[in-house]
């Protein structure tokens, strides 16, 4: 709206069209318009300048943007598990493998478990990173028990005293029950091996998707408690406003974003700079 | 559902007496946020209300004893009007091997449906069917076609990861070709539409193998950026339809409305489950019914 000279009904027509246009959906804009007309009306604006610093607070507000929600729970002398959960074709392997170079980055040791042993060469996809990245990886034969890997995975963790051990585990679309039973199975079985495990649920989203987004944070969450998001292909042409709908919703921060295939196209969330993409 | 949510607004309003312009308004509101929240893209969504009301509005809905009804025809009707008529069947080519390449965005689903295509054109229409592995990036892509592939008992033609896709691809027709195969499905690495390297590498695919089809894989939960991935990949890639996949979630699917409305490419299957079983024909109506909830 850099175009309009004056705060009008095509100004909030594009202001809110953009907000749709970006996958914000319709309740997360319907609130983010009301409040911007209100506070427009209450100090008299006429300029759409007068505005711009109110829209980035509104946003930010809904994405519970303070920094401690958004960094991951990571502790010293302990070993730290990390599960990557989402829907098919979501990022989670992918994600799996750039979190395991940022960490080994930081200097933490890491181990990786193979836990979708469903999907045609999922195991040798993971297997194939862990070479690359020169990391241990936990693994069983395709159609094995996911519960299985994660238990060995756990107790070889703990023997080896590894920082960080990262399961990927299948994508799984979330009305199908079977596969969220085994989610939670999964869940069950880390908590029984190491106290206080998972530290980290991280649900795995594709920018480009839509309202669907809200369904899977809703019964995902259902099963696993959901620590934080983390938004892959960011990349490309989609803004991922979703993020603002699921933050409204069910008040999950974004902790990474994708921005690529490469192992270092991981960056932690920032804000700022989503909500200046999102305006463009 | 859509149906009552119109159905409510209006018969609600008609209770006032007369219904007026306004509250024909309120109730495209409604059609307007329940596409909106199916993921059909804003433009889509506002060419198919003026459509709606131009139809709907006129004498026959002044005088009808259930308008919220008859507005619920007319955007249904107009659903299916714009997702077409009637399911369209592969072209195949006059001069064998067909070639079907294989497109979209990455994570959407092209490997397993390249398989599950290769299996449903062997099992149903018995035909002779090479599929090839062109995806050099991904770690164990080429892996992942083989071992459907070996589940099918269908070949499954790789040159490793050193090559050029487009070289991998040529080799792979022209192998189909000498060894008499009805059809070659060739399985491209996945791309963003914004990625200008990689829809320039698949351009060059495409201008190389002259695929009778190319084959738009799309994702039933794409949002509203659905209308620029299909531009751009049907302008610059020449697609001559589409697969959407995942209809096995809970995901509404607008997505195919928007392809079809600003493409005008006929959706012709869609995948419904992980399993090489899990391929249907597309049906225009069944879609427009899951889209209005
Ligand atoms: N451009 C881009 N591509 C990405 C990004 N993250 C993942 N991908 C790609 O998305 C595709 C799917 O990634 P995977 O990591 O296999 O997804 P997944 O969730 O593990 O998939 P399943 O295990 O089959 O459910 C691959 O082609 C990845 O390279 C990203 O941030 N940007
Ligand atoms: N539930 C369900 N899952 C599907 C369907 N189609 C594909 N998948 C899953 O979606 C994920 C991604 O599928 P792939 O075939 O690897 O996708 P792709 O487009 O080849 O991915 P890239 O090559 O990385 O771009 C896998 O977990 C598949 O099993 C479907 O119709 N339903
Ligand atoms: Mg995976
Ligand atoms: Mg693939």
């Amino acid at each position: 709206f850099r175009l309009h000279k004056k705060v009008n009904e095509d100004f909030w027509e594009e202001l809110e069209d953009t907000l749709i246009t970006s996958d914000v959906g319709t309740s997360a804009t319907d609130r983010i318009m009301e409040e911007l007309r209100e506070y427009a009306k209450e100090n008299k604006i006429s300029e759409p300048a007068g505005l711009t610093a109110r829209i980035r607070e509104v946003i930010e507000e809904i994405l519970l943007t303070d920094e401690e929600k958004r960094t991951l729970n990571i502790e010293q002398g302990r070993v730290n598990v990390i599960m990557m959960v989402g829907v098919n074709g979501a990022g989670k392997t992918t994600s799996t493998a750039k979190l395991t170079h940022y960490f080994k980055n930081q200097g933490f040791s890491v181990l990786l478990a193979a836990a979708d042993t469903f999907r045609a060469a999922a195991i040798e996809q993971l297997e194939s990173w862990a070479n690359r990245l020169d990391v241990p990886i936990i693994k069983h034969k395709e159609g094995s028990d996911p519960a299985a890997v994660v238990y060995d995975a756990c107790n070889a963790a703990k023997a080896r005293k590894a920082d960080i051990l990262l399961i990927d585990t299948a994508g799984r679309l979330q009305n199908k029950s079977n596969l969220m039973k085994e989610l939670e199975k999964i869940h069950r079985v880390i908590g029984r091996e190491i106290p206080d495990a998972p530290h980290e649920v991280l649900l795995v989203l594709d920018a480009t998707t839509g309202q669907n987004a809200l369904s899977q944070a809703q019964q995902f969450s259902a099963v696993t408690p959901i620590s934080g998001l983390v938004m892959c292909k960011l990349d490309g042409s989609a803004r991922g406003g979703i993020m603002v709908a699921v933050a409204q919703e069910f008040g999950i921060p974004v902790k990474y974003i994708g921005v690529g295939e490469s192992p270092d196209d991981l960056k932690p969330f920032v804000p700022e700079l989503f909500i200046k993409a999102l305006f463009g | 559902s859509l149906s009552e949510r119109i159905s409510g607004v209006i018969d609600k309003l008609r209770g006032r007496g007369k219904l007026t312009e306004e509250d024909v308004k309120k109730a495209l509101r409604e059609v307007r946020r329940a596409l909106l929240e199916a993921d059909v893209s804003l433009s889509v969504v506002k060419k198919f209300i003026s459509q709606v009301r131009e139809k709907a509005i006129g004498e026959e809905l002044w005088k009808s004893l259930t308008p919220g009804q008859l507005v619920v025809k007319h955007v249904k009707d107009e659903l299916v009007a714009i997702m077409g008529g009637e399911a369209v069947p592969l072209e195949m080519s006059a001069d064998p091997p067909t070639v079907i390449m294989m497109v979209g965005l990455n994570g959407a689903g092209k490997t397993t449906t390249a398989g599950k295509l290769a299996r449903y054109l062997k099992e149903r229409e018995k035909k002779k069917v090479l599929l090839a592995a062109t995806d050099v990036y991904r770690p164990a892509a080429i892996k992942q076609l083989e071992v459907l592939g070996e589940q099918l008992d269908v070949q499954v033609f790789q040159m490793g990861d050193k090559n050029s896709p487009v070289d991998i691809a040529k080799a792979a027709v022209a192998h189909g070709e000498k060894e008499d195969f009805d059809i070659v499905i060739v399985d491209t690495a996945g791309r963003l539409q914004a990625n200008e390297e990689l829809m320039k590498e698949l351009e060059d695919t495409r201008d190389a193998l002259k695929p009778t089809e190319t084959l738009l894989v799309l994702d039933a939960m794409t949002g509203q950026d659905a209308v620029n991935i299909a531009d751009q990949f049907v302008k610059r890639i020449k697609c001559t339809g589409a697969i959407m996949t995942k209809l096995d979630g809970d995901a509404r699917g607008g997505a195919a409305l928007s392809v079809r409305e600003v493409t005008g490419i006929p959706i012709k299957f869609i995948g419904v489950g992980e399993r090489l079983q899990a391929l249907e024909v597309f049906h225009p109506d069944r879609m427009a019914s899951r889209i209005l909830g």
